[in-house]
């Protein structure tokens, strides 16, 4: 554990309990992609299923259960509790085009043809893509409140600290996890272009952000 | 345990 690896959960934590609050304050989920949801909570199923399996530290097993419960929680929020301000129509990202050739790569990429360890893959290379609905629904729309903008922003924070950390590490141990590197890199560039706008918009505040 | 790989990161 070092510095950047804390950080990075930290933010993760710290954004979805950001989007959970929202929603469940202003009792809507308007803005949000409840599909990113849905991945995320596949994201997060299929990478901790080693909780079952392999014991690493109290830490990492508190983090795995607080994930998948808030996952499901805010999914639940979105589908059933609050579905009345879920705005489906914007939300029209086809995941089948995520979810095809994520599933297929990790059967040809992983470290070891096991069904634990390609269900891990698949979890990570889904990571990496699981955003792009909401992405594309800021798009489509053309504004993101700034509560969500915050989401993102500690969303794209979070695995840009884990790059930071697997040099770190890379340093430090000779550990080198190059599927969770390569996916990590391409789940980052994703929110350089929303970094940006989050940088010169949102935090100048315009209260919300709208596109050009 | 069908796999030797550990992963310790979240």
């Amino acid at each position: 554990m070092n510095i950047f690896r804390l950080s990075g959960d930290v933010c993760h934590l710290v954004a979805i309990i950001i989007l959970f609050l929202k929603i469940w304050r202003s009792k809507s989920c308007a803005g949000i992609s409840g599909k990113s949801q849905l991945l995320f909570a596949l994201v997060f199923t299929t990478r901790y299923l080693d909780l079952f399996t392999a014991f690493i530290s109290i830490y990492n097993t508190v983090m795995k259960v607080v994930f998948l419960v808030l996952a499901y929680a805010t999914v639940s929020l979105i589908y059933f509790r609050f579905r009345k301000s879920y705005d489906s129509e914007s939300d029209s990202f086809r995941v089948e085009f995520l979810l095809v050739p994520v599933a297929g790569l990790s059967f040809l990429e992983n470290y070891s043809f096991t069904p634990l360890e390609i269900l891990w893959t698949f979890s990570i290379y889904l990571e990496s893509v699981a955003i792009l609905p909401q992405l594309f629904m800021i798009t489509k729309t053309g504004e993101a409140e700034s509560i969500t903008t915050h989401y993102l922003f500690f969303l794209g924070l979070y695995r840009t600290l884990y790059l930071a950390n697997w040099v770190w590490r890379y340093h430090e141990e000779g550990f080198f996890d190059q599927i969770a590197v390569v996916s990590g890199v391409v789940q980052t560039i994703f929110y350089c272009d929303f970094f940006y706008l989050y940088f010169t918009r949102v935090l100048r505040g315009s209260g919300k952000m709208t596109l050009p | 345990d069908d796999s030797d790989v550990d992963h310790d990161e979240l």
